[in-house]
């Protein structure tokens, strides 16, 4: 298909120029609502002391994310999709055009809020990272298999609402498992901060420069 | 754009079949785990007695949505889009010679989990019914627009974890009817089974046949 050949070809200069710059890129994904932008708040408060981040952020429509993230002082770049429902290539290369990444060490790009799509468009990141919030439901990995096997790293958010939902722990890791054997997981809350340290620490490690 | 004509062409000849046989029908969309296919699973309890209800299940892999609905004695059909984000007419037409209509009073399609693609497909349905639940966020109406302004009816799902999520129902009302003012909204829990009979009655009042 010659959409998705277009798209690789720019996801290619995105990577070399942001790996030449020494920087590690993450692309989160996940269903609207799953904890994306949260993750992200708790992540910029424990790591901004060490980390130089800084954020793309998609959406259909608002720059509500941007917003949010804006407020811990690092830069976020708002990319706007009127409609479009995944992030492209293309999009990146021009919000990359506007930060200075000889400043940074570490790039975080927000997806549109959506389960199927951005499996399918690269847009030059190291790996991409899903977020499964444990009230979608633990069947989620296999009814939405492509998302969890093109991740790199599964981050089972909303753990604090577990008392409260059907959903079992075992059987979201290995449904999810079953789907990617390769699977990092994490489970988090960002009510309680719970796992949130784990997930930062293994976060900065890959995000060092080169001394 | 030529894919949308000629699905809009093939969605005005399924409603011509499905009106004249007088049933009613909806078209069920959320984001990935919002409650469809329990919203669905209290509603054939409630109604099975006096409505005759035949399922339609559009994912992208697996059957487990329309083996959890056979199991409430109604016709289910599962669509399996192999990596599709959303249904189309063409497949739910295929569906549709599947079932006996003349047996039939209320039809229910529930489609992919998908907050984007779906709101631009027309299937045939009378109308789209959009669930919104509460661990999604208040902000969703605003941030993805489409779905809510070409839908009729909004299920605010999961009101049980209200306590436990920062999630406003005014709010969430409030974004909602500001994207769309002709919405109908309906608050339900299926864990609570609160709101269920309001939301079923007004589906039944609807899905009455001309006797
Ligand atoms: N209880 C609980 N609520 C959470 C948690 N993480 C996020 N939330 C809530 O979930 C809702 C959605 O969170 P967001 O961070 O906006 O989710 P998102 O994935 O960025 O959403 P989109 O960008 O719109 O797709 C908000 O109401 C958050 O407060 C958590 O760990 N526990
Ligand atoms: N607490 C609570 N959990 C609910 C409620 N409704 C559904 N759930 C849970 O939410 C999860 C997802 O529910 P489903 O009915 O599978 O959602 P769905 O929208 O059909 O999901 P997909 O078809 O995969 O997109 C399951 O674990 C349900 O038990 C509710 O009102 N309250
Ligand atoms: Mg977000
Ligand atoms: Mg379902
Ligand atoms: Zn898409
Ligand atoms: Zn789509």
């Amino acid at each position: 298909r010659k959409v998705l050949e277009k798209n690789d070809e720019i996801a290619r200069l995105n990577r070399a120029l942001i790996e030449g710059h020494g920087l590690f890129s993450i692309n989160i994904v996940s269903s609207p609502g799953a904890g994306k932008t949260s993750i992200l708040e708790r992540t910029i408060e424990r790591l901004r002391g060490s980390v130089r981040i800084a954020v793309i952020e998609g959406d259909v429509q608002t720059d509500f994310d941007a917003q949010r993230v804006a407020r811990y002082g690092v830069p976020a770049i708002q990319i706007v999709t009127h409609g479009g429902c995944h992030l492209e290539a293309k999009l990146v290369q021009d919000a990359l055009a506007r930060l200075d990444l000889k400043e940074l060490d570490l790039l975080v790009i927000e997806n549109v809020g959506n389960l199927v799509c951005p499996a399918n468009y690269d847009l030059g990141e190291a790996l991409k990272v899903v977020v499964l919030s444990t009230t979608e439901g633990d069947d989620k990995p296999l009814k939405y298999p492509v998302m969890f096997r093109n991740a790199s790293v599964l981050i089972i958010n909303k753990t604090d609402l577990l008392p409260y939902v059907s959903c079992d722990l075992e059987t979201v890791r290995r449904n999810a498992l079953q789907i990617n054997p390769q699977l990092r997981i994490f489970e988090t809350s960002c009510t309680t901060q719970t796992g949130i340290p784990e997930w930062c620490r293994w976060l900065e490690e890959r995000s060092r420069r080169p001394s």
